[in-house]
């Protein structure tokens, strides 16, 4: 038996709004220690790692492991059907072919249930090494979002370059170019209003606008973003979802041919 | 000209 009750329904669908546009489908792997997700999107350039930990949720059982293949376009469908406020709890039975939905509202006068059928799918899990990033970039969510928007529109690749001074965004195509530096700040009000570097040395790299894009729909996850970079491997970006777990997504850059 | 790496040329398949 496997029951994950989530008082705060809202998170599960925002979780949704971040996998749907990099992934069709995917297994949620769940254990005593919670559920977690790991997939490359179609073209293998990206992967995606959730995790979510037991004790974030209000009540959670789940007495064998399990695997559930979900075709993420039917689960997103039938997560709309949540209000923002509802509590959203995920059931399946051992070995089941189906996991169940339950949306209760808040004052539980309107319970609804959705039955989704599960799929088989041949997972295929990376092991992703242990990294000591030679940059970390702490900034606003929707500043990064505001970025990955405004330089797609001068080419497919954007450059991120991180010094000790700051960190700076470059795109250049068929228009001109765009270059956007963000400094380290000074003094900050808000904690996640900062930008925040953490430099052993300075690193360049360049990845390719549209996944950066598909990644900032976690934007409503988190405050915060964090930019983990070293040369010539794989960009990490992790939106935090507040006390449950993460989101990360790593993104292979381009090299010189 | 830059070439797109893929994932898996990283990361090793469990």
């Amino acid at each position: 038996m496997f029951e994950a009750r989530l008082l705060q329904g809202s998170l599960l669908k925002k979780v949704m709004e971040a996998l749907k546009e990099l992934l069709n489908e995917a297994a949620w792997d769940c254990s005593d220690a919670g559920i977690q997700l790991q997939a490359m999107d179609n073209s293998h350039v990206s992967l995606v790692s959730l995790n979510l930990r037991a004790e974030g949720f209000d009540k959670y059982r789940c007495d064998r492991n399990l695997s559930m293949g979900m075709n993420l376009g039917s689960m997103s469908k039938i997560l709309k059907c949540a209000s923002n406020e509802d509590i959203i709890t995920i059931k399946a039975q051992d070995n089941a072919d189906t996991v169940t939905f339950v949306f209760e509202s808040p004052d539980q006068d309107k319970v609804s249930d959705y039955e989704m059928k599960l799929m088989n799918l041949d997972q295929e899990h990376l092991g992703i090494p242990e990294t000591d990033y030679a940059c970390t970039i702490r900034l606003p969510s929707s500043e990064f979002a505001r970025i990955c928007r405004d330089l797609s529109q001068f080419g497919e690749s954007m450059v991120i370059s991180c010094t000790k001074e700051g960190v700076r965004f470059s795109a250049t195509g068929d228009i001109g170019t765009g270059n956007i530096k963000l400094a380290q700040s000074a003094k900050v009000d808000k904690e996640e209003e900062a930008v925040v570097i953490e430099m052993q040395e300075p690193v360049s790299l360049t990845f390719a606008c549209r996944y950066l894009n598909s990644f900032t729909k976690a934007t409503s996850l988190s405050k915060s973003v964090q930019l983990s970079m070293s040369p010539e491997v794989p960009l990490v970006v992790e939106y935090k979802i507040e006390d449950i777990g993460h989101v990360r997504y790593y993104l292979a850059p381009k090299i010189e041919d | 000209k830059t070439k797109q790496k893929s994932i898996t040329s990283f990361f090793t398949r469990k």
